[in-house]
């Protein structure tokens, strides 16, 4: 799990059975105590591989959007909640969006987000995010750094300072920090529910190779069966170049849907799968 | 579950702010809050700090879970 915190921005990413939601209304008091106040809000996820799992607020999309929209202030009226499908059933995209009227464009039109979900990731090279020597007594920190040399991770954003943390017996978590960007991996490597996850921000006037050497790498990494990209973006269609840049690494784009959220702009969801499956 | 605690999939939540002084102390803004309030908002999540970095534009933690 991550959170970046920015001067007027925060930004959080939890996994396992953690509820997330419940920061909305600590970090809001907190925000108004230093004279902020809220004036946009995102919340995205996948779907749960254990939906049954999920505590309270996070027992069903219907719940997460009661409970935010309870949590918001008024001022946020442009609000939004939409379930994004693809072919697959067990892939869909959650999205809830609330702005107020005074900051349309909270976002430069420049910068767009990734979010990368992928699964049934190869066997041998998610061995790598194992633990060598479990209980060992080596800090996570350091246990974080060899994992991030031994699988090449590191090589997505080879000028970013990174900060890593292997978790004992496996898993790993990884933010990546660059100037004013961000970005984040984070691993759960068991067999049957594997899983990884890579976050990024760019920028539409970025080289347009540098997005596709990121997914090269990510997909070299961890070679997944099934891989969702959602990309946000407030007035570009740098989501073409997703597919150009998958399809020559074997995987194919099945489905891909967009919709147009106040404030956010546009969101576009695309499920690729290995040719192999 | 993975016996590791991970689910998999996460959850993301973006959180933007204005002030009318947004260049008050700094321009630092929330990255003033200090690691203990911090830690109450993660305690609600059920997370804590494990590993941190930053540079001049913001802070970034890793978190336990």
């Amino acid at each position: 799990s991550s959170l970046f915190v920015y001067p007027t921005k925060v930004i959080i990413k939890t996994c396992g059975t953690t509820q997330l939601l419940k920061s909305i209304r600590p970090l809001l008091q907190y925000a108004h105590d230093l004279g902020l106040t809220l004036c946009e809000c995102r919340y995205t996820r996948g779907s749960f591989i254990f939906p049954k799992s999920q505590p309270f607020p996070h027992t069903s999309f219907k719940d997460e959007v009661i409970y935010i929209e309870e949590n918001l202030p008024t001022n946020l009226c442009y609000r939004k909640a939409t379930v994004m499908p693809s072919k697959l059933p067990t892939h869909s995209w959650h999205v809830f969006t609330a702005s107020d009227q005074t900051h349309p464009q909270n976002m430069p039109d420049v910068l767009y987000t990734m979010e990368i979900c992928m699964t049934e990731l190869d066997r041998v090279l998610a061995r790598k995010f194992y633990l060598r020597d479990p209980g060992d007594g080596k800090s996570g920190d350091i246990a974080g750094k060899e994992m991030t040399e031994l699988t090449g991770i590191g090589d997505t954003n080879p000028g970013a300072i990174l900060c890593e943390f292997a978790f004992d017996p496996c898993g790993y978590s990884m933010n990546g920090i660059d100037g004013d960007r961000y970005s984040t991996i984070h691993v759960t490597p068991e067999d049957g529910y594997s899983y990884a996850s890579y976050e990024c921000v760019g920028s539409i006037y970025d080289d347009k190779d540098d997005v596709v050497k990121v997914l090269k790498k990510v997909v070299q990494v961890f070679r997944p069966g099934t891989m969702t990209v959602s990309i946000t973006c407030t007035s570009h269609d740098i989501w073409t170049r997703i597919a150009l840049a998958l399809e020559p690494l074997g995987l194919k784009c099945r489905s891909c849907v967009m919709d147009e959220f106040p404030t956010a702009g546009s969101i576009v969801f695309q499920l690729f799968t290995a040719r192999r499956k | 579950m993975a016996a590791s605690g991970f689910e998999g999939f996460e959850k993301r939540l973006e959180l933007h702010f204005f002030g009318d002084d947004p260049v008050s102390h700094d321009n630092m803004g929330l990255r003033l809050l200090d690691l203990e309030s911090l830690q109450e908002v993660l305690n609600a999540v059920q997370c804590t700090i494990v590993s941190a970095v930053g540079n001049h534009y913001f802070d970034a933690y890793v978190l336990s879970e």
